[in-house]
């Protein structure tokens, strides 16, 4: 994605425009306040204070050009749905809107939104997952039924190596890495190492398994 | 984690609440507004309208006795920062605040904050992310320099075998899926499978490679 507008610099909007400019990519940055347009403008290609429920106004900023615009606005709903459209209208290929409820995200999919994304809802559900499942470091869908785990080594499996434990066969999951921690010495904080370890490699407390299998295989290995 | 107490029932703290009370955790869900503790109350085990500010109305809850508490509150700041208060004086083990910005993030800090998560700001630099990198389909950061990448198959792999292709000893990385798409028949949509592949695949168009590696590594694999 080469040019990518952001309409909205709110705490979204702003963070979105501000490090995409900082990757290379060129923005094109909206808001009708003249102070969040003032703080971005350093980050960004263009920075421009108008109104987005004005079409001329758009139009005028070449928006139709962009690869990927973003409707950042949050709390107001009208001038979001109003922009929506005009942005459609005006053939932008790739829309991305931001959205309260579920029920509003229908709404923007209807007027042609290609994207939903609903940070406050998506940010309650990813730390419900994590207290949760607190011997889980983090886990991440990789698609229907297959997910990467982070898993404090089980008791069952300590002072074993991974060619004793069989992972693979016993368990049908795939180590894909090992986390190990070293404690702090006097003075300095303790070192976490991340690698792909060797069949040999025995397991020590604290350590942390990357295990990647479907969620039924997961879900069968001890917990603790 | 068995007991949470959410306080700030908005769309974070609302899916938050009726998420960890779906999975089988023990919520208490608290907010000043009676609807939202009404819109609640069927999903968590204990919920209630009390003002969060007020010392005696939390100690009435036992909110010392939960392993966390999520001050979800998000306008209110000085609503949030004197909840955070009483809730550290009350001994409560782990404060996870939502915060508005870096510079309010620091101040739950000092206040006793074990954790802080601004949704906005997160959803704001993860699309940054997606966006910027728009060949890679997710990026998961495992550890310093390790990361889990979903790479659309490049054109030079296509029609190869992953044995002929040899990626952990020509590139430093471990294949740890495959995602197929298979092309709507008629009347269908298509569908997705994810599986850990054999030796012998052959690799085709659409496929999606999912990668773990150093960030070295992942960076110096062909992108098309
Ligand atoms: N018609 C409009 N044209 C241009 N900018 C607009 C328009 N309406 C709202 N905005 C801008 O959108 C930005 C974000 O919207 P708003 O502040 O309502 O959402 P928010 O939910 O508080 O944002 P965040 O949660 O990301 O901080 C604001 O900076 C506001 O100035
Ligand atoms: N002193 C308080 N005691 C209890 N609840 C409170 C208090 N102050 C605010 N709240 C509640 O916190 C909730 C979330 O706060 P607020 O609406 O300010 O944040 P928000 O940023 O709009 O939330 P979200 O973005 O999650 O929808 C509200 O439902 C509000 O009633």
């Amino acid at each position: 994605m080469h040019r990518v507008a952001v309409i909205g610099l709110g705490r979204f909007g702003l963070t979105l425009a501000s490090q995409l400019g900082r990757n290379g990519v060129e923005v094109l940055a909206i808001d009708r306040s003249g102070a969040l347009v003032e703080a971005v403008k350093d980050d960004v290609a263009v920075a421009v204070r108008l109104d987005s429920t004005d079409e001329d106004a758009l139009t005028a900023q070449d928006i139709a050009k962009v690869d990927v615009c973003v409707i950042a606005i949050g709390e107001n709903f009208e001038a979001s749905l109003l922009t929506t459209t005009i942005v459609k209208k005006l053939g932008v290929k790739h829309i991305v809107c931001r959205a309260q409820t579920a029920i509003h995200a229908e709404i923007f999919r209807r007027l042609g939104a290609d994207e939903i994304i609903q940070p406050e809802t998506q940010a309650g559900e990813e730390l419900a997952r994590k207290l949760a499942n607190p011997h889980l470091e983090d886990t991440i869908r990789l698609g229907d039924g297959y997910s990467l785990i982070e898993l404090r080594v089980p008791k069952a499996f300590l002072g074993k190596s991974l060619e004793q434990l069989n992972l693979r066969v016993k368990y049908q999951v795939n180590l894909v890495a090992l986390k190990r921690n070293s404690p702090p010495q006097s003075g300095s904080v303790g070192l976490e190492r991340i690698y792909v370890p060797l069949p040999g490699e025995v397991l020590q407390p604290n350590d942390i398994l990357v295990l990647v299998g479907s969620d039924a295989a997961l879900a069968d290995l001890p917990k603790e």
